[in-house]
């Protein structure tokens, strides 16, 4: 199928078996074709799925429409997978806060793909504090929902999924390591910690696995440059 | 487009192995 093609389709806004047979076709198409295909699906094929996720969102359908709306994080990864899509998503107003919005602890394995792709935007060089807009979502997610910030990330280090351990790390290793202020380094692993990642930390120190071994040490070896350097 | 694609891999390898956080 052609780029346009997938454009009519998610047009017509088709729901449920429909939406998500088009959205896995989608995926695949954006993962194999070449760039300039993925240009032709371009901001109007982007706009579309952002749309599209949040109207789910907002429907807070816990079956399908959370099937369908991780399937389309996975059509942003492969969307993004290139220059163009990634300057694309990100010049998009939404991309990011609707990333965000997909941080949901009681779907692990959504929340894996998401925490990651996020973890992602936030080490990107270009263009500057890419860190700071995804610290800024989440900060104005919580506050539309009266949570902590950091909430989500906790609840999913809380989760026997060690995948999901593994991204929550990732994402707050990224956010950290992104400042360059000493002090805002400190103030967000002091909020993290007085939130209860230092008992997670615990935890998760008795896991053996490599992936998490790997967060665990750039997080403590961060911790401690930052000691010295105070 | 060679040098073009993968770029999110990449970040997500450079994540996982701990490249990404390695100070300049």
């Amino acid at each position: 199928k052609s780029a346009m093609m997938y454009i009519q389709e998610l047009r017509m806004e088709p729901r449920d078996v429909q939406l998500l047979g088009c959205l896995e076709s989608l995926r695949v198409s954006l993962n194999n074709n070449p760039v300039s295909w993925v240009q032709n699906f371009g901001g109007e094929g982007l706009a579309l799925l952002l749309n599209i996720m949040r109207k789910i969102q907002d429907e807070k359908d816990e079956n399908m429409g959370v099937k369908c709306q991780h399937e389309i994080v996975r059509c942003l990864k492969a969307f993004m997978n290139n220059k163009y899509g990634l300057k694309a998503m990100l010049t998009s107003v939404e991309g990011i806060p609707l990333l965000v919005r997909a941080v949901n602890p009681r779907v692990p394995h959504m929340m894996v793909d998401v925490v990651k792709l996020l973890s992602a935007i936030c080490i990107l060089e270009q263009p500057d504090n890419l860190h700071e807009r995804v610290l800024e979502a989440i900060t104005e997610e919580a506050e539309k929902q009266d949570i902590e910030r950091f909430q989500p990330l906790l609840s999913g280090m809380n989760k026997p999924n060690i995948a999901l351990k593994n991204g929550c790390m990732q994402l707050i290793n990224a956010l950290i390591s992104r400042g360059e202020e000493l002090d805002y380094r400190i103030h967000i692993r002091s909020e993290l910690l007085r939130l209860g990642l230092r008992e997670r930390l615990t935890e998760v120190r008795t896991i053996e696995n490599e992936e998490l071994r790997v967060q665990l040490s750039v997080f403590d070896d961060q911790a401690e440059d930052d000691s010295d350097e105070l | 487009e060679g040098d073009e694609t993968g770029i999110m891999d990449g970040l997500m390898e450079a994540l996982q192995s701990g490249a990404a956080f390695r100070r300049k």
